[in-house]
C-alpha cells in the first residue's frame, strides 16, 4: 500500500543543512498497525508529513497504491489528502473561526455529502470520541484535549482507508486516551491501515509492530507481542 | 503564598453558562511542589491561567503574597506575570516570527537585562533543555518537542518564584520529559514554588502532593508517598 524508497528530508537553513530524514525504506500493507517512536525531533512528524502527501521528500520515491506519489497532479493529492488518508496533526490545526462541528464536516464538503449528512455523521463523531456537548464550541473555546478530539473526529469523517495520528493521545488524560485507542483497534479490525506516532509505550502497544526512528532512520521494527 | 477563595469562572455562550471552575478553595504556600490532574476539560488550564493572572474569575477572591489580584493595576499585573510567575503554556504560544533564542529572550527584555546578558542566559537554557543547536530555528522550523523546550526556556528565563507548567511534558520523548523533570526537582529545592498539570502519574509523582480536579471542582488533595 506505501512503499518508501530511500527517502530523505533535508532541510536548507541558509548555509545549514538539516537532515530530518536520512534514505528511510518502509514498506506498508493494507491494515498494517504500527506505532512509531523516537526521541524528540528524530523526524516522526517529517515521516508523517510526507506519507500524508503534505510534504515532499527531497530525494527518495514514494509508491502509494503503486502509483508514484511525485507524479501525481493537485486534484490527485488532494483527493488523497482529503478522502483517503485522515490525518490527525500534533498541533490539531483547526480552523479557528469554525466551531467543533463546522471543523469536523470540513472534509465531508469534500467528500460530496448533503448537508443533512454532514449534520450527522459530524455529531455521532463528536459524541464518539466523547464531545458531542462541545459541538457549537470555536477552538479557542475548548480546551486543549478536546481540541484534540475534534482533530481525531475530522481525521475519521470521511472515513478513510488510512489513518495517520501524529500523537493523537498527547493531551488527553488516561480514561480518553484509552476510549481513542479503543476507535482505532476497532477501525484496524474493519480494516483500516494505520500510522500513528506516540511518546507513550503502552499507547504504542495497541498496534501490531513498532517503528524505532533515531536522527532521521529507522532504526528498528519490532513486533508487539500480544 | 498563593490563597483561592471561592473562585468560580463561568463562560457565557449566548443563552448558555459553561461552569469551568465552581467555588474552588486552594491554599499554596511557598516551595510547594503540586500536581494538578483531571480528565479533558475538567478546568486545569482555566485554574492555571487564573492563578498566574492572565485570566480573571467571575467570582471569588485571588491573593498573590496577600495582595488582593483584582485590585491590582496593569503594570502591577505585567509585572508578576512577567518576572514573579513563568508559564509554560499548553498550547506553547511561541512568536512565530521570532527564533528559538530570541522566544527565550523575550521576558529578560521586560527584566531589563543588557543584550550580552539576555544572549548569554537563553543560550544556557536552551542548552539546559536540550535544543542548544536550535536557537536559531523559527517556530514552525521546530518538532512538536522542541517547541515545548523553547516555552518550557521561556518560562524559567527570569529564575521566577513561581513555576505554572501546563502539560509540560506532553509532546516529549520520555528521555527528554525526564530531564525537564530533574529541572524542575531542582529548581523547587532551591525554593522555587511549582504547579504543573500532567496526565501522567509518574510525572505528577516527582510533585509533593497532587490535586485531582473534576468538572471544575477539586476533588480531593492528596499527598505523594516518596
Ligand atoms: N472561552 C471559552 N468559552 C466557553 N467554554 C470554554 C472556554 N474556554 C474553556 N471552556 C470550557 O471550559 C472547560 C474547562 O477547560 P480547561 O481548558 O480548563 O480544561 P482542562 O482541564 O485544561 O482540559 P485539558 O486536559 O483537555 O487541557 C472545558 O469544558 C471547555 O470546553
Ligand atoms: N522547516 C524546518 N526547517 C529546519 N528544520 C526543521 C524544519 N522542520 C523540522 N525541522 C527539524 O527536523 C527535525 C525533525 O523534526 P520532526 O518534527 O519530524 O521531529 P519529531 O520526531 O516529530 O519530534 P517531536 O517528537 O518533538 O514531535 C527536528 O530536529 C527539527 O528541528
Ligand atoms: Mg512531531
Ligand atoms: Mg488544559
Amino acid at each position: 500500500l506505501i512503499k518508501l524508497k530511500s527517502i530523505s528530508k533535508i532541510y536548507k537553513m541558509g548555509s545549514i543543512d538539516v537532515p530530518a530524514l536520512r534514505k528511510i525504506d518502509l514498506n506498508i500493507k493494507r491494515g498494517d498497525y504500527i506505532a512509531v517512536m523516537g526521541p524528540s525531533g528524530s523526524g516522526k512528524s517529517t515521516l508523517m508529513n510526507i506519507i500524508g502527501c503534505l510534504d515532499v521528500p527531497t530525494s527518495g520515491e514514494y509508491f502509494l497504491n503503486n502509483r508514484d506519489v511525485s507524479k501525481l497532479n493537485d486534484n490527485e493529492l488532494a483527493n488523497i489528502r482529503n478522502k483517503e488518508i485522515g490525518f490527525v496533526f500534533q498541533t490539531f490545526n483547526l480552523l479557528p473561526r469554525l466551531n467543533a462541528q463546522k471543523n469536523v464536516e470540513l472534509p465531508l464538503i469534500y467528500g460530496g455529502k448533503t448537508k443533512k449528512e454532514r449534520n450527522e455523521i459530524s455529531m455521532d463523531l463528536l459524541k464518539k470520541v466523547g464531545i458531542g456537548n462541545r459541538a457549537s464550541h470555536l477552538p479557542g473555546e475548548l480546551s486543549g484535549g478536546q481540541r484534540q478530539k475534534v482533530a481525531i473526529a475530522r481525521a475519521l469523517a470521511n472515513n478513510p482507508d488510512i489513518i495517520l495520528a501524529d500523537e493523537p493521545t498527547g493531551n488527553l488524560d488516561t480514561k480518553s486516551g484509552a476510549e481513542i485507542m479503543t476507535i482505532f483497534d476497532k477501525l484496524n479490525d474493519e480494516g483500516t491501515t494505520i500510522l500513528l506516532v506516540t511518546h507513550e509505550s503502552f499507547i504504542g502497544e495497541h498496534a501490531n509492530s513498532i517503528i524505532h526512528i533515531l536522527d532521521g532512520e529507522i532504526e528498528k521494527h519490532v513486533k508487539v507481542s500480544k
